[in-house]
């Protein structure tokens, strides 16, 4: 059998060619492009649905232009915390974390807790705990940081000051 | 957010999804992305998917599960099940997207937004990358 998929996602929202420059939309699809390369090498050599999937979204963690690792969004604190799962169809083996703050690629503490723990999801400080005891790549959080998505928060609290609800959810965007 | 969802050469199946979340959330939020069964789900039985959009409302329909229900049960087609689950988070008020893989290989994708970045490819050499809806 030598047949195999693939697909990704970068997220979704109101994407128009009105909001997106021509630049931006060359830069996001070779972006998105590069990860599709990524999980294709693992599956193009045999390779497994978790490896591939693993790789696809690595690499769209390291891309500043999407919502996760470097690039993702700020919370009201004004920091970041990250989420990431990831589950096996066959064994319905699944990790995943919530609220971590110093695990470079999140998605690969999703598989260590995946493949290296009794437990499904772990969170917060214990997730980084975790991922330290593991030995997978630690970063201040503010590598996560950029300069785009802190000017999303201003103007999210801009107009959160208008509407008087800081969690007003109709003020976000992700 | 991000995800990816993959059949490989073996028949298997796996799903991976990564977020920052949502701009300006409150300090612990968690949306759907670790929650499996709404955000991420790989179940070699039905299909794996990768969720985006607004997470609370892919937690309170458990759309992964919902769209895995719907093949398992009712006999639907990933696409149309998908389909019917992102229709039913847009008549609550949610919005998003998602990405998703059968046992053998059909790739489907539903988001009930202007647009989404989306990319797939097969063995069959099929490539394809998209940002707005009507691409």
């Amino acid at each position: 059998m030598t047949d195999w998929t693939l697909v990704i996602h970068g997220g979704s929202g109101a994407m128009s060619r009105d909001t997106i420059s021509a630049e931006q939309d060359g830069v996001q699809r070779q972006a998105l492009s590069r990860a599709l390369q990524a999980g294709k090498a693992v599956l193009a050599s045999s390779g497994s649905a978790v490896d591939a999937v693993e790789a696809a979204v690595a690499v769209l963690e390291d891309d500043p232009g999407f919502n996760a690792g470097h690039g993702a969004v700020f919370n009201a604190a004004g920091s970041i915390e990250l989420d990431a799962a990831i589950m096996d169809g066959r064994t319905l083996e699944a990790g995943a974390v919530c609220g971590t703050t110093r695990t470079r690629n999140p998605v690969r503490l999703a598989r260590a807790v995946m493949e290296r723990s009794p437990h499904v999801l772990l969170q917060g400080s214990g997730a980084d705990e975790f991922s330290r005891d593991s030995g997978l790549d630690q970063v201040e959080n503010s590598y996560f940081e950029t300069d785009e998505r802190r000017m999303q928060l201003e103007r999210m609290r801009e107009r959160a000051a208008g509407s008087g609800d800081v969690f007003d959810i109709d003020v976000k965007f992700g | 957010t991000v995800g990816a969802v993959a059949r490989d050469t073996s028949g298997n199946i796996a799903a991976a999804t990564s977020t920052g979340g949502l701009t300006g959330k409150r300090f612990g939020r968690v949306g759907d992305t670790a929650v499996i069964g709404a955000g991420t789900l790989a179940d070699i039985r039905t299909c794996a998917v990768s969720a985006t959009g607004a997470g609370e409302f892919y937690i309170r329909t458990a759309a992964a599960s919902a769209i895995a229900a719907r093949m398992r049960f009712g006999g639907e087609s990933l696409q149309v099940a998908a389909d019917a689950v992102q229709a039913e988070i847009r008549e609550m008020g949610g919005s998003g997207g998602v990405i998703a893989v059968a046992p053998d290989g059909t790739p489907a994708w539903s988001f009930n937004t202007p647009g989404m970045y989306r990319g797939r490819a097969r063995a069959d050499g099929t490539l394809e990358i998209g940002i707005y809806g009507d691409e």
